[in-house]
């Protein structure tokens, strides 16, 4: 804080008797080498921002013009492997868990917001509230800020973000495409136990519906529901075929950051799997092979009114922990 | 950082092995910006 004050307030220039000051004028020195070391570091900054910014200048015209980028490992992805992520994770974790002055904090967290374009009248408690900036980071939303879609048979998002890929997964080998040029397999995502129907399943599932609705039509029996396997029987819709979708949807760092359930499900299967830290940006995708199923992530399997659903929240570098769930007072 | 939902949705009976008509649609597109409860995607009973 007292650094802080000492940047903001203005400095008195060095008079003819800085001499007798006693500091002499390696006084006066050291007191321009501070000034010194933080012009250059905010001119290195600059300097990388503004090459970001060309990089992503460059990005959006060749979007514009309908060009996708291909997957393209390079060397900054493989430098990234070398660096000891979790422990930068976990430094940055504890810096931002460090409390803020009350008074500094409207300033810093306008300031994030500003950078990465937050809107800040939707937060919960005034900005004075938030003792750190991790606290502000997993904020809450006013009441009402995310109405949900009412209509009965739409699926919602879960989280707010941009949406990056989406379709349909068909076949045994269902695969999600990363980025244009490299895909990774939907079962080392949600891991090798996970409850996802296979093509095999589904077909047994459509059979079973098929024969009971035929030879027992006149005998329904709603105690027909099988647990022990992924195949969920429900009469109302055992006439539509169901197939398997995906959806990948990117948070950047100013985006509200609570998980909501997309749906009316029930969660049968929660897994963690701990792994890199790998930033999860625009430019990572297209860097870094396999980047989701390396990262550290929480998966979350289970039932809705359509067959299967699993929701798997993937770490970043900035996004150390992932909260598997909390028991609340009352 | 990142979700991937992954889910079952209906899609038409009526069809030939090999490719599929869809019920369920998505009605964003890649690049969009979408926030909690607004819909990803719908279907309509046939």
């Amino acid at each position: 804080t007292s650094f802080t004050k000492k940047l903001l307030t203005p400095q008195p220039p060095p008079s003819i008797n800085a001499a007798t000051n006693g500091g002499g004028n390696s006084q006066g020195d050291s007191s321009y080498f501070l000034p010194g070391a933080t012009v250059a570091t905010i001119l290195m900054l600059g300097a990388l921002h503004a090459r970001r910014m060309y990089d992503d200048k460059k990005h959006e015209e060749m979007r514009e013009k309908g060009i996708e980028l291909e997957f393209q490992p390079d060397a900054k992805a493989s430098f990234l492997r070398l660096l000891p992520l979790r422990s930068i994770s976990r430094c940055w974790g504890q810096l931002t868990s460090m409390e803020i002055p009350v008074w500094l904090r409207p300033h810093v967290y306008r300031a994030w917001a500003r950078a990465f374009h937050s809107n800040l009248e939707e937060a919960a408690l005034p900005l004075e509230e938030y003792t750190s900036l991790k606290e502000f980071f997993a904020r809450a939303l006013k009441e009402g800020s995310r109405p949900i879609n009412a209509d009965p048979q739409c699926l919602v998002s879960p989280v707010d973000g941009t949406v990056l890929r989406f379709g349909e997964l068909k076949g045994a080998g269902a695969m999600i495409e990363q980025v244009k040029g490299f895909s990774y397999p939907v079962f080392s995502l949600l891991g090798a136990s996970s409850l996802l129907p296979t093509a095999a399943d589904i077909n047994v599932q459509e059979e079973h519906t098929e024969s009971i609705t035929t030879t027992e039509k006149s005998k329904k029996s709603w105690w027909r529901v099988s647990l022990a396997s992924p195949k969920v029987w429900d009469p109302t819709s055992s006439r539509a075929k169901r197939g398997l979708f995906y959806c990948v949807i990117y948070l950047n760092p100013g985006d509200y950051h609570r998980i909501h359930s997309p749906a009316d499900w029930n969660i049968l299967v929660r897994r963690h799997f701990s792994g890199h830290l790998y930033p999860v940006n625009e430019r990572a995708t297209r860097t870094i092979r396999n980047l989701y199923i390396e990262n550290e992530r929480v998966i979350l399997e289970g039932v809705w009114q359509e067959g299967f659903m699993a929701l798997a929240a993937v770490g970043a570098t900035n996004i150390g922990s992932i909260e598997l769930g909390a028991f609340n007072m009352g | 950082s990142t979700v991937v939902l992954i889910f079952q949705a209906p899609i038409s009976k009526l069809l030939q092995e090999g490719d599929s008509s869809q019920e369920f649609n998505f009605n964003v597109k890649c690049g969009d910006r979408i926030r909690v409860g607004e819909a990803l995607g719908r279907w309509h009973s046939s």
